[in-house]
């Protein structure tokens, strides 16, 4: 799991 | 977005609109870190760059925004305002901040995701906002006396964070492979970090006494 669904946090 | 997530957003929101609010109205800086509102700074410059290039949301970008301009206009304030500079305490705000700067480059060059420029600077935030606060708590260990406006700041501050870490743990039970470490352990370093001080501002709070910090 790329960082990618983390790039909708602050 | 979970209720984790926003509240721990609404705590950093708050968080930085204490210390404007302190800022702005009593212009005064007393107890406030420079350095520590420098590295912030940087940790947003640097973790915002999509800013441009991917929307999210108008959430997204308004907080990016809010963030970014009131993380600059501290450091704007604190080095150049004619009144507040002055309540600006030099002598005590000694930590090198560069000593954490450039570890924490050191560290995202060799542990990220992924080595492109975004992605290591989007790490290296990561790294560099678990260890920002530092100067800011050294300087309240020097300065003893902690106004109830600094004291909420830092309190707001490092309780984000920790609501993130439960916003974490509930993306982890409700999205499939959302498994993060670096940012995980960057999360639990950043807070605990805070310990010490949220135990003595818990027995301040308690004992209704005024926040001290022991030598």
């Amino acid at each position: 799991s790329s960082n990618q669904d983390l790039k909708d946090e602050l | 977005m979970n209720i984790f997530r926003l509240a721990g957003d609404m705590t950093h929101l708050a968080s930085v609109l204490v210390l404007l609010l302190k800022i702005h109205t009593i212009k005064s800086c007393a107890g406030v870190s420079l350095k520590t509102q420098e590295l912030y700074a940087l940790v947003f410059a640097t973790r915002y760059l999509d800013i441009v290039t991917d929307f999210i949301s108008v959430y997204n970008t308004v907080m990016k925004l809010i963030f970014l301009g009131s993380s600059f206009s501290i450091v704007w304030y604190i080095r150049h305002h004619r009144v507040v500079r002055r309540s600006y305490d030099k002598d005590q705000d000694t930590f090198r901040h560069y000593l954490l700067m450039i570890p924490c480059m050191l560290l995202a060059l060799f542990v990220h995701e992924k080595f492109t420029f975004k992605e290591v600077m989007w790490t290296f935030s990561l790294y560099l906002e678990a260890v920002a606060i530092l100067p800011q708590l050294v300087l309240l260990q020097r300065t003893r006396n902690i106004d109830n406006l600094t004291g909420q700041y830092v309190f707001l501050l490092g309780a984000y964070r920790g609501l993130y870490i439960f916003n974490w743990i509930y993306r982890y039970f409700t999205e499939p492979h959302f498994v993060h470490w670096i940012t995980w352990i960057a999360g639990v370093v950043q807070t605990l970090l805070y310990a010490d001080f949220f135990y003595y501002y818990f027995e301040s709070w308690k004992n209704n006494v005024r926040l001290q910090l022991p030598a």
